[in-house]
């Protein structure tokens, strides 16, 4: 199984489409680095993104250095990845 | 692997052998209403099944449901699962659901990308798209909601093979878009389709590849209305509703642009729970309560589909 310790769910707000279009430009940039579950849409919806660990710093500059806003929605995916497994686990037995 | 229904949990997450070995035995159990097809074989030659849910009769009007075309999104199967087993037990004691079934055919495909379901067991929990590989193409895998004949390649899908949206090289491509298509289209009586994903709280209609209404725009908008005011009721979980275009994103080549286009009238596609606390982790604590308020507004649907034939 893949490890995603440290991987980080980002939320990002954008303020209007010139802040979506940057987001868009993630994809383009990184399609293999930043996995987005919830794509750039329009700037009334969230936009939520995993990044990995070893990409954290630079996307967070990335955000910080357009003026865009996000929160952290998840902290580390793989505390939430082992405690699934584990109720799997606990369910069989 | 659990050998009867009875001792299945349906408050678990489970792989895809425990969910076909669950299939076998509630069909063993429910012979007298359920069925199972194999429609195809996936990429990776993994049995592609349905479960037909009919009391008799031949070419009745149908109803579709699918969950897990995105692998990751377990909530979806989970629901899949709970739905299926809670129309047997409704069967002859709810009343819509009698009259709905006494006439239409229900069909559920619980498992619609085996393939990357099966991989988010093994090797990688977060796999989206299904696992086709073409000679000279370094990336793995296409996105089965980008992937079929409506608006296919447009806005909102994607034509690098490395992007998590990408479309595959044509309509139809993958096998396990095709199977349904096919399945479908030999059917030729399907009245209503409803496409199952995570996450976001939604139940939307198309179309996706396109900002304008579609001809029953109203209808449609007063039923999805209806469904999430009975989904509410269940668990006071609050659904936003409207076409696809305007309440998500655009997105081309999807499963209910393509259902709405051959002419199913009542074509709906949900995201079930959360809004993004668990996202595609949402704890298996949550699949029940999911399931039941789902199940509310799949019947809310499925009894406007049988009340206004067409």
């Amino acid at each position: 199984q893949m490890n995603f310790t440290g991987d980080q769910v980002l939320r990002v707000l954008a303020k209007d489409e010139k802040q979506l279009s940057l987001l868009g430009d993630l994809e383009g940039l990184k399609p293999q680095k930043v996995d987005f579950w919830r794509g750039p849409a329009r700037p009334s919806l969230p936009v939520d993104m995993r990044v990995p660990f070893s990409e954290l710093k630079d996307i967070k500059a990335y955000l910080e250095s357009h003026g865009l806003a996000y929160s952290i929605m998840i902290k580390d995916i793989q505390v939430l990845l082992d405690e699934e497994r584990q109720a799997m686990a606990k369910s069989r037995r | 692997l659990e050998r009867s229904t009875n001792s299945f949990s349906y408050s678990s997450y489970h792989t895809l052998e425990e969910i076909y070995s669950w299939i076998d035995n509630f069909v063993m159990e429910h012979s007298d209403i359920v069925s199972k097809i194999q429609i195809g074989n996936s990429f990776e030659n993994q049995s592609i099944l349905v479960l037909k849910f009919s009391t008799g009769g031949s070419r009745h009007p149908a109803i579709w449901i699918d969950t897990g075309i995105h692998s990751r999104e377990w909530i979806t199967h989970a629901t899949g699962i709970w739905t299926a087993n809670k129309i047997v037990s409704d069967y002859g004691k709810d009343r819509v659901l009698t009259d709905i079934l006494n006439a239409m055919d229900i069909f559920i495909e619980l498992v619609t990308n085996p393939d990357g379901f099966a991989f988010t067991h093994s090797m990688n929990r977060l796999w989206r798209k299904n696992k086709s590989i073409r000679p000279g193409i370094f990336c793995i895998g296409v996105d089965l909601n980008r992937n079929w004949k409506s608006g296919f390649g447009g806005n909102g899908s994607n034509s690098n093979p490395c992007s998590e949206t990408y479309h595959g090289p044509s309509p139809q491509s993958e096998p396990e878009v095709a199977a349904i298509v096919n399945f479908i289209t030999a059917h030729g009586n399907f009245k209503a389709l409803i496409s199952i994903h995570s996450y976001s709280q939604m139940l939307m209609y198309p179309y996706g590849r396109l900002l304008e209404p579609v001809s029953n725009q109203r209808e449609l908008y007063d039923l999805a209305k209806d469904a999430v005011e009975a989904l509410y009721k269940v668990h006071g979980i609050e659904y936003i509703f409207g076409s696809i275009s305007t309440t998500l994103y655009v997105a081309s080549g999807i499963t209910v642009d393509w259902a709405y286009d051959s002419g199913i009238k009542y074509a709906f596609s949900f995201e079930l729970r959360d809004t993004g606390q668990y996202g595609f982790l949402l704890p298996a604590t949550q699949i029940i309560p999911t399931a039941q308020e789902t199940w509310m507004a799949l019947r809310t649907i499925m009894e406007h589909t049988l009340n206004h034939p067409y």
